[in-house]
Formats: C-alpha cells, structure tokens, sequence
C-alpha cells in the first residue's frame, strides 16, 4: 500500500481530480459534529471486525 | 389465461431428451484439516457403444454433458449451480473428466453437519430443435453397483496441499528481519498521513493508520503437480483478506467547508495468504 494509493482511493471516492488545497484557515473552528464522529467510530469498529473496546 | 391484461403466449416444446444422473460423494473427512483445495476433478467412464450403434452414428455425433451442483436447501427445496459443461464425442469410451473445485468449494461454505455433496450430470442433444438427432441418448457413464463398471464408477479426485507447509504464517515476528526465505506473512506498517503534504487539512481522521503488507516467500508445489496444472502460476504471498479505511475529510463547497465521512476500500491488510497466479477466485455460495 502506498501513499498514492490511498489519495487515489480518496479522489475516486470524492469524485475529485486532485486533491484540494486547504489552508489552515479553511479548517480553523470546524468542529466534528458528534453524528459524524459517532458514524466514523462504527466504521472503524467495523472496519476491525471486532466488538466495542470501549473508549 | 382469464385475465385481459395478459396476453397469452403459446410455447413449443421443441425437446426434452436429458438423461440425468445424480451422484452422491460422502465428503466429511475426505478434506484433511488445514488444507487448501486445490483442484476437484469428476471422472465418469464413458461406456464404448455396441459396434451395430456406431455404425448407425454420424462420425462427429457428439453430446453435451453438463454437471451441476444440487443444493438441498434448509426449507426442502433445490437449488442447482453450473459447474462444468463440455462436449464429448458419442463415439468415443474411456475417462472423461470435468473440473468440479467450485462445486465442493460451494460444499465447504455450507454449515455444519453438511448434506454429501451432490452433483448432477446431464446429457443432452450438441443441437436443441427439431433436427437434433437422439446420439447423445446412447452415451452411457459406468455407474456404481452395475456389472462389468466396478474399475469404471464415478471417481472424485481431490488435489489439496497442506497450509502448514504451503500456507502463510500469520503475522510476521518483529523482532526478525525479513528476508527472502522468510514465510510469507503480515507485517506491520503504519501509513503517516500528517507527514503527507496533500493530507494537510484535508484529512481530519485518522492522523495515520496501520495498513500492513504482505511479505515473504511461498513454498512451491512440487513439479509432478505444477505440471499437472500448467494454467496455475507460482504460489505469491498475497493479502487475501483487506478491510476498509473510515476517514473524515474536509469538504469545500461555495466558500464554506464542512466534514465528511468517507469508507476507502481494501485500505488494510486483515490476512495474507500463498496463492498461485490464475487460480479461479471462490465464488461466495448464495442464500
């Protein structure tokens, strides 16, 4: 698995061409809200085949 | 046929000439523990003709065999899958064999305590339609029980090779370096996405991720089994479970920027195998 891989994997996901340029501005202040937080822990979970560790 | 909302087709029955035969194999215990099946090969003996029905016969006369696997599902009721299909000549006896890996594959997903497997073969007419001549009715495979066939009865030959010797070892040990006679196996390798420029404030989760790679050599079959199945390439030490990759990224639209959730496919290695080039991939068996 290399680094192009997985930003090849992303833009075909986000049906992009390149990647976007973000400045530290564009993300400053922007909070996860917590059903977005909650749905990637499922994923992650899911993504390791295995029960709830806990925190 | 009484409603106005449909309109009636006729069918015609062009033919029905399927002699069909089914064979039972008791498997339990044929596949050794830890093994890989490698090949599955059906060998029926076609029986020779009575010289008085050659001649009556087309020299190109030939039939169609067709093997399937029968599936008794949990409610009473079957279910077929294609195996294997080829033409053999009317004329010709002796061996005949099918490749049937993907019907006792099938057999292996199903749940415990497992049915025998159950393959049913079929001989039909080269040619469907009015023309087609009744040749394929006179091939006859030797069966189990019948006079003169007990050197002919159907024949289930399982080629496996065992995973302690030509398998992967699981996860790599960290302490030993990798070299090139060391067994397949998952090493660890962690994907730093903070140190990659084009991630910057884009991927907000997770800073990094452990991926892992497959790496190591295979154990080799011996050559009388390379050269029976020349199609197959050497065996490769290959990540044959992967699992996704969650991610939070940021998204920009008209001026204004919020997070998204997005899955990436086979982004880490769950489990590494030894698998030769050009072998057919399982098929899952379907409800």
């Amino acid at each position: 698995l290399t680094e192009e891989r997985v930003l090849g994997s992303l833009l075909q996901q986000l049906h992009l061409r390149q990647a976007p340029v973000l400045d530290r501005t564009d993300v400053e202040g922007l909070t996860i809200p917590a059903h977005l937080r909650a749905r990637y822990v499922a994923l992650l979970q899911r993504s390791h085949g295995d029960r709830p560790r806990g925190k | 046929r009484f409603s106005q909302n449909f309109r009636e087709v006729a069918g015609r029955f062009l033919v029905s000439e399927v002699s069909t035969h089914l064979l039972v194999f008791g498997m339990e215990q044929r596949l050794p523990p830890n093994s890989e099946l490698v090949q599955a090969v059906l060998r029926l003996f076609q029986q020779p003709l009575p010289r008085a029905a050659l001649r009556r016969l087309e020299r190109s006369a030939r039939a169609q065999v067709t093997i399937e696997w029968l599936r008794v599902r949990d409610d009473g009721s079957n279910r077929t899958s294609l195996i294997d299909s080829r033409l053999v000549s009317v004329h010709e006896s002796g061996w005949k064999a099918f490749d049937v890996t993907e019907a006792v594959n099938f057999w292996q997903q199903l749940s415990r305590p497992r049915q025998p497997l159950l393959l049913q073969v079929s001989v039909q007419s080269e040619h469907l339609g009015p023309g087609a001549s009744g040749a394929h009715r006179l091939v006859r495979f030797a069966a189990q029980g019948t006079a003169g066939a007990a050197r002919g009865e159907p024949q289930l030959e399982l080629h496996t090779l065992d995973l302690k010797d030509y398998g992967a070892q699981g996860n790599c040990d960290p302490e030993a370096p990798v070299t090139k006679d060391t067994r397949c196996c998952r090493q660890e390798m962690y994907l730093d996405l903070q140190g990659m420029k084009w991630a910057e404030n884009w991927v907000l989760e997770p800073p990094g991720f452990l991926a892992y790679e497959c790496v190591g050599s295979c154990l080799q079959p011996p050559k009388p089994l390379t050269f029976q199945w020349t199609f197959l390439g050497p065996r490769q030490c290959i990540a044959s479970e992967t699992a996704s990759l969650p991610m939070i990224v940021t998204i920009k639209e008209g001026g204004r920027t919020r997070p998204q959730v997005v899955s990436l496919p086979n982004m880490r290695v769950q489990k590494c195998s030894c698998a030769s080039d050009g072998a057919p991939v399982p098929r899952g068996l379907e409800p």
